[in-house]
């Protein structure tokens, strides 16, 4: 069975799909099977492959909501090792179509079940809300990543959002654990950062021991340092180590990476 | 009659509130009467501002919603010549209670009218999205400014934000004018930033003289440039003008808002 991770962060533009694009990559380089989702209606995702959507293409889109989708036919080769399920726009339509179905949270995750197997990894790009879709996300998941910004404005919001983790393991998924903070667009050099690099640590700390869903979560080592390589990447459609493997963007998401693989299987 | 603008991207986190906040600073600085609306259930507007949020402080979320509210009564007093209307995270539950009404996009013009008069000018800071509180807000509007970071990934929605624009410029709203793309998070030294502003400014080009609502759509000058004092600001309740006004940020913000006025009120 694959460790299914969902990346989710209802503030937008922290930095979710340059993150589940490039830990993706990662993992594949190091010899995983790598399976990503992309659940948000701006299918970003698929920017980082430079893959050209063929017409008849079907999406998650098509994978919810359709009748006897193929899960198999969703699926689109990235790199080697790294396969990804396309979003659409239509996928906007979803929050309310799906909202009809009894059981609509599990939607995603059975809908996956048939090719599940054949993956190590699943990493699951959230679109920024707590809806529906996100729902889904966190009924399948394993692992929840929080990718944020060292930013005050930050720090806010992350209560709604275990909130939301909360509700969804006390149901649907008792399962569900908030493993890693995940700092993206970090500056080292500011003060600023440091002090709300300090403050999550420390809210971290008070979770401790409480049994809660994110007892335990780390801030995820390193940083992802801020790194203009990483926005240029998907204009060429390329992954970072396609684009700029040396840069520090690419060592930071390996490094990430290299961590994660030790934790979920130690040799 | 005050001049009504909307700050509006669908994308998030790209500095809709941050230019709200400072540009209303700014022009009250100048001597305008300024009022700024939050429409993000998020909040983040008052931050800015370190204004205790009274408990029986009415939001815009009565005044949409409730029954004979007194719009002077959801006016809080932020620095001289600059007042807000706070948001609440109901703010939320609004795109579905306004939907069951007719004529819902005109709720928040009609709902100010009553105090619009004592101001020279509104700025609307819009939620991350396309849906009923954005639409009111572009129903109010004279201009739209389009906060956002000179990124690849942000060149796309953009197509999307135009059209609802159009949407409700064909419709609700036929005096509604993209006027501005504000750049903001701007990193001067950056080609990748370079080759997006070009292609900006190509895109803005080819409307000119379309009649299209962005016809006549100008980058406003200067950028904002990236300066991690615009982020610190709000974790101490300030604007920037308030915590560090020599600062690159402060500059930026203060140059847009004397270019406006020029536009605006010339002399
Ligand atoms: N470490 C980084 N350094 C520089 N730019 C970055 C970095 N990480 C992300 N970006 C840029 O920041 C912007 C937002 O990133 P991204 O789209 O990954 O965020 P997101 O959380 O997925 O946004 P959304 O909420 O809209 O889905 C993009 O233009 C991206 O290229
Ligand atoms: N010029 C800048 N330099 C540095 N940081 C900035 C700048 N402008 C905005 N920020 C920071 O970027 C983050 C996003 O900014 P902001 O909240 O203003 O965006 P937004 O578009 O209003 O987001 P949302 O879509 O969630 O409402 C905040 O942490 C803010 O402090
Ligand atoms: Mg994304
Ligand atoms: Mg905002």
């Amino acid at each position: 069975l694959p460790k299914v991770v969902a990346l989710l962060n209802q503030k937008g533009g922290v930095g979710k799909t340059t993150s589940t694009a490039n830990l993706g990559a990662a993992f594949a380089r190091l010899g995983k099977r790598v399976l990503l989702i992309d659940l948000d209606p701006q299918s970003n995702l698929s920017m980082h492959f430079g893959v050209e959507a063929e017409p008849t293409q079907p999406s998650v889109y098509d994978l919810l909501v359709g009748d006897g989708i193929d899960a198999a036919s969703v699926i689109v080769k990235a790199r080697e090792g790294l396969d990804f399920m396309p979003a659409v726009t239509e996928l906007a339509l979803v929050e309310g179509e799906l909202a009809q179905q009894p059981d609509m949270q599990r939607t995603l995750e059975c809908a996956v079940a048939p090719v599940a197997g054949d993956y190590d990894l699943i990493l699951l790009d959230c679109p920024p809300s707590l809806g529906v879709l996100s729902v889904n996300a966190l009924t399948m998941a394993d692992e929840v990543f929080v990718p944020m910004l060292a930013h005050y404005l930050a720090l806010r919001g992350l209560e709604k959002l275990l909130e939301t983790v909360h509700m969804v393991s006390q149901g649907l998924n008792p399962r569900l654990r908030v493993t890693g903070v995940l700092l993206c667009q970090h500056e080292q050099q500011s003060l600023h950062g440091r002090a709300v690099v300090d403050e999550i640590a420390a809210q971290l700390a008070r979770y401790e021991g409480t049994g809660l869903p994110w007892d335990g979560c780390a801030i995820l080592q390193p940083p992802v340092r801020r790194n203009i390589k990483l926005a240029e990447a998907p204009s060429f459609g390329q992954t970072i180590f396609d684009y700029a493997p040396q840069c520090p963007g690419a060592g930071d998401y390996m490094q990430i990476a290299l961590h994660q693989v030790e934790r979920w299987w130690p040799s």
